[in-house]
């Protein structure tokens, strides 16, 4: 299974 | 002062009908540069990122840096009292509480004054997007209404989609309780038309999985541009890209499903 990935965990959010 | 012109107040009405179905309200950052909005869903999935240039308007002034929130529900309710061929104006004084839409019919016979309020937003600045541009495994451009349809036809099956892209062309696929879809889409050696072409540049090959939710919001930009750009690299956002005729552009990033 797989779960939806977060922006948050790509790009640092400023 | 602030003041933006476009002839043609039908693109901003494609801009919203873009964008209000991911974000209920938004800043828009105008500059000497132009407008931008950036903005997260409440879920932080994906980011949709609006570029409007200052030399795309038939008019444009802003005397200094201006943040503008505004609810996207009012503003749509706004441009649909624009006619299809009526020129669009916004404007705002240099402190503004509210923002005003001045429509103007093609002969110029009517004129029509509408006054928005602004909304104070907390101030979630994403500076996200500035840095230089990343190069993606893949980029595949393709027919903008053949994404639609196919985004589509594949949420039928089930809460997700896989792109796969390597260098013959992008296969789309959706699984679910009923069954199994693919879309296997081939690069095209020549087609007539540019704007029925299917691209693909590729680094190295890419597969990932994307809630369809999210997807089924990007495709609403359509009717903006005939061609959509997908750019994918393994285990990062995908980016999605739509020109907004020579003033602009919107681009969606949406974050990969992962394993758990």
């Amino acid at each position: 299974t797989s779960t939806q990935g977060r922006l948050d965990t790509f790009f640092k959010v400023l | 002062m602030f003041e933006a012109r476009l002839v043609q107040s039908a693109i901003l009405k494609k801009v919203l009908d873009a964008i209000k179905d991911l974000l209920t309200e938004a800043t828009f950052e105008c500059s000497d540069s132009g407008i931008q909005v950036q903005a997260m869903d409440n879920a932080h999935v994906s980011l949709v990122s609006l570029n409007l240039r200052s030399d795309g308007f038939d008019k444009y002034r802003c005397d200094r840096n201006l943040s503008m929130g505004m609810s996207i529900a009012s503003m749509t309710k706004i441009l649909r009292c624009a006619g299809a061929e009526d020129t669009v104006t916004l404007r705002a004084v240099d402190n503004p509480e509210n923002i005003m839409f001045i429509f103007e019919s093609p002969n110029k016979e009517k004129l029509a004054e509408y006054e928005m309020k602004l909304i104070n937003m907390d101030q979630e600045h994403l500076g996200i997007i500035k840095t230089k541009e990343t190069s993606y495994s893949c980029v595949v451009k393709m027919p903008s209404q053949e994404f639609s349809r196919i985004c589509r036809d594949l949420s039928q099956f089930g809460e997700s989609i896989t792109f796969a892209c390597s260098k013959e062309g992008i296969k789309f696929s959706a699984s679910g309780d009923f069954g199994q879809a693919t879309v296997k889409l081939a690069q095209t050696a020549d087609a007539d038309k540019e704007e029925e072409a299917v691209l693909v540049t590729m680094q190295e090959p890419v597969k990932l999985t994307f809630s369809c939710r999210y997807l089924n919001c990007f495709v609403k930009a359509g009717p903006l541009c005939a061609q959509v750009q997908l750019s994918m690299s393994n285990d990062v956002p995908l980016v999605c890209e739509y020109k907004i005729g020579d003033i602009g552009h919107i681009r969606y990033y949406l974050a990969p499903k992962i394993d758990d």
